[in-house]
């Protein structure tokens, strides 16, 4: 499904450069479940916005489905992304102007969704999240936990054949944040791939397999048998 | 030094009202460590904003240092604000256009000190959460934790008397996290209150206190002998 060769995200800063990835070589196959970890700044979000085609690598070369996405046209790319991607980001990057439901169903205006459809998709993934009650609130009128919610049920709408979570639980209850996991092991189940940011060891305990990084470069690659 | 009494906030939506406290009343002393703890949505930034002066209650009383909050002046409230108390936001709330220095050193314009001595502040905060070499970034140029080590950093610069901290360590790594609360240790220990809202055990393992709040009230209050 996804092959990284060599990447590298160089950033020049004046004299100095940053390198937020510095050649990073990974296979992901179509139905694997794999958890991201490794300390602040050790390049998890770049790795995940580059496999989500938000951003395009510095050097080396991203193939998806075996299609090099260095190549591809920019509305290519934003077909995939709407079709076949669900991203939670780590700030959640919600619509402030309008509420929950239209936040939700915005990934299916995309993939051409008739309106009735929209609606009912967007509020049974919005119930799945345990935001029923909230549903026509804006996202000022919801609080830190409610959002990264809305934010995961925007991601899982349209049956993501890859989900991309930027660490979906950091501002959830422990019970919250479970919930959230066995929507995330449903999806799994369905077969699709799902690649998860997270600190927290209980999280990343549900994946299969625990990519580390360490100064933008992969340090350990471990599968598990889970659980 | 905080005094709630009865303190409750009522949202009006359309038919229904959303009550995101319900009844609240609190003692908090100078130099206490307190934990607020609670499902998503519970109310516990809306508990933050009110007690460091961000948001009014809609019924009830809130004491700061025998003073009543709900009469004071709003230039008297902001000069509060500054002055004593640090806030470490559950967004951030960083200025986008301002570099990881100069968002650190706001606090201190504020609160009257020279460009030099500002400076020299802000780098000491600044090397203590581990972002010497960020310096010069822009929000936007900076990984999801060390934003919030910024906002960390922010929050102590001027040694506040009041610390409140909203989910300080949900986007860092447990080591990185670990860091943060050593330094909130420290100002502890200097003699000041802090309240900490976590979802994390860990995190709330290093208070003194930990505050339970469930659909807006108080669901329970426990010392704890530590550690
Ligand atoms: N402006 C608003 N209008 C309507 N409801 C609001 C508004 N702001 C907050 N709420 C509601 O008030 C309740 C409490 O919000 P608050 O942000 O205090 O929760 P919280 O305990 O901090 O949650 P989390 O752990 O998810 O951050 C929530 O249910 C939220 O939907
Ligand atoms: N636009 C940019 N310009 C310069 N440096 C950047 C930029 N964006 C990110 N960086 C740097 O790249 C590094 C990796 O960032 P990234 O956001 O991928 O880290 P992360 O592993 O997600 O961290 P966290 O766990 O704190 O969210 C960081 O050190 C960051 O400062
Ligand atoms: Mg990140
Ligand atoms: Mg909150």
């Amino acid at each position: 499904l996804i092959r990284l060769r060599n990447v590298r995200k160089i950033y020049p800063m004046g004299a100095e450069e940053v390198r937020a990835l510095d050649g990073v070589s990974l296979d992901i196959y179509p139905n694997e479940y794999v958890a991201v970890m490794g300390p602040s700044g050790s390049g998890k979000s770049t790795l995940m916005n580059m496999i989500g085609c938000l951003d395009t690598p510095t050097e080396g070369t991203y193939h998806l489905r075996g299609q090099n996405v260095g190549e591809m046209e920019d509305d290519e790319l934003a077909a995939i992304r709407n079709r076949e991607v669900g991203f939670v980001f780590q700030t959640f990057n919600l619509l402030p102007k309008v509420n929950c439901l239209q936040n939700v169903e915005l990934p299916l205006i995309y993939s051409g969704k008739r309106k009735a459809e929209r609606r009912r998709m967007a509020e049974v993934a919005i119930d799945k999240v345990g935001l029923s009650d909230r549903i026509t609130h804006k996202p000022s009128e919801l609080s830190g936990g409610q959002r990264q919610r809305v934010a995961v049920a925007r991601a899982l709408v349209n049956n993501p054949s890859l989900l991309l979570a930027d660490e979906p639980t950091g501002n959830l209850d422990t019970r919250t944040g479970n919930e959230i996991m066995l929507l995330f092991e449903e999806l799994y189940r369905r077969g699709n791939a799902l690649m998860v940011v997270t600190h927290e060891e209980g999280v990343a305990r549900h994946a299969r397999r625990i990519i580390r990084l360490r100064d933008g470069m992969v340090e350990s690659d471990v599968r598990v048998e889970n659980p």
